[in-house]
């Protein structure tokens, strides 16, 4: 696996031709919502293919 | 057909001269534990036919050989899977070869205690209409327990490796060094988004994660199995069974930003194998 892939594979994921170039002000501030932390946690436990193990 | 709301098509009924086997086969304790099955081949004897009956024959008479998976469901029912099929000539006698890889790769996944492997052999005419002839009848399998048959009863070969000696490791030592004798084996390998230029403030979380990956060799079979499967390649330490890796990225959109969930498949290596190149990827059993 390399850098490039995990590139590829999320750009395709997104429907982008480049990586988009942010600066440090478009994510100040950004707060994640409780709701996509959640859903985010609960897909990395699938992907673990375990139960949860706590925090 | 009392309904307004269809059109009644009739159907024409070509030809139903098939003659359909079914074959037995226990398969308990038949493959051993921790053993990769390669190939598993049924041997059909063909028996010959009086010359009589040659005689009235075309020299190119043939019929096709079909071979089925039957798989009786839970509820009773019956679903049958094509496994092989091809042509044989009429005229010929011998052992015929049928690959039923796939039928024993479906009977493995069924629920213990499995029922016993049973594959469906259909002989139909090579062409079908009313202009169809009717040697594929002449077709005779040798059976179990009929007269004369003892040598030609149907067999079924299964050819295995064992995987303590052909399969990989699990996870490598990680105070070993990797060298070209390592048996494969999964490697942890971490990959720092963090330390990516154009995952900069775009990829939130994770920063980082373990990838792992395939390395190692794998043991060869040796020569007179790789005489026998000619369309394998040599077996490679590969990736057989991966994980997504979902990840919270920055979207910008008319000039706001907000945080999104992706998942990447394929991201994460769960399992490293030897496999050999050009074998078929098993199918998964359907409900």
């Amino acid at each position: 696996l390399t850098e490039e892939r995990v590139l590829g594979s999320l750009l395709q994921q997104l429907h982008l031709r480049q990586a988009p170039v942010l600066d440090r002000t478009d994510v100040e501030g950004l707060t994640i919502p409780a709701h996509l932390r959640a859903r985010y946690v609960a897909l990395l436990q699938r992907s673990h293919g375990d139960r949860p193990r706590g925090k | 057909r009392f309904s307004q709301n269809f059109r009644e098509v009739a159907g024409r009924f070509l030809v139903s001269e098939v003659s359909t086997h079914l074959l037995v086969f226990g398969m308990e304790q038949r493959l051993p534990p921790n053993s990769e099955l390669v190939q598993a081949v049924l041997r059909l004897f063909q028996q010959p036919l009086p010359r009589a009956a040659l005689r009235r024959l075309e020299r190119s008479a043939r019929a096709q050989v079909t071979i089925e998976w039957l798989r009786v469901r839970d509820d009773g029912s019956n679903r049958t899977s094509l496994i092989d099929s091809r042509l044989v000539s009429v005229h010929e006698s011998g052992w015929k070869a049928f690959d039923v890889t796939e039928a024993v790769n479906f009977w493995q996944q069924l629920s213990r205690p499995r029922q016993p492997l049973l594959l469906q052999v259909s002989v139909q005419s090579e062409h079908l209409g009313p202009g169809a002839s009717g040697a594929h009848r002449l077709v005779r399998f040798a059976a179990q327990g009929t007269a004369g048959a003892a040598r030609g009863e149907p067999q079924l070969e299964l050819h295995t490796l064992d995987l303590k000696d052909y399969g990989a490791q699990g996870n490598c030592d990680p105070e070993a060094p990797v060298t070209k004798d390592t048996r494969c084996c999964r490697q942890e390998m971490y990959l720092d988004l963090q330390g990516m230029k154009w995952a900069e403030n775009w990829v939130l979380e994770p920063p980082g994660f373990l990838a792992y990956e395939c390395v190692g060799s794998c043991l060869q079979p040796p020569k007179p199995l790789t005489f026998q499967w000619t369309f394998l390649g040599p077996r490679q330490c590969i990736a057989s069974e991966t994980a997504s890796l979902p990840m919270i990225v920055t979207i910008k959109e008319g000039g706001r930003t907000r945080p999104q969930v992706v998942s990447l498949p394929n991201m994460r290596v769960q399992k490293c194998s030897c496999a050999s190149d050009g074998a078929p990827v098993p199918r998964g059993l359907e409900p």
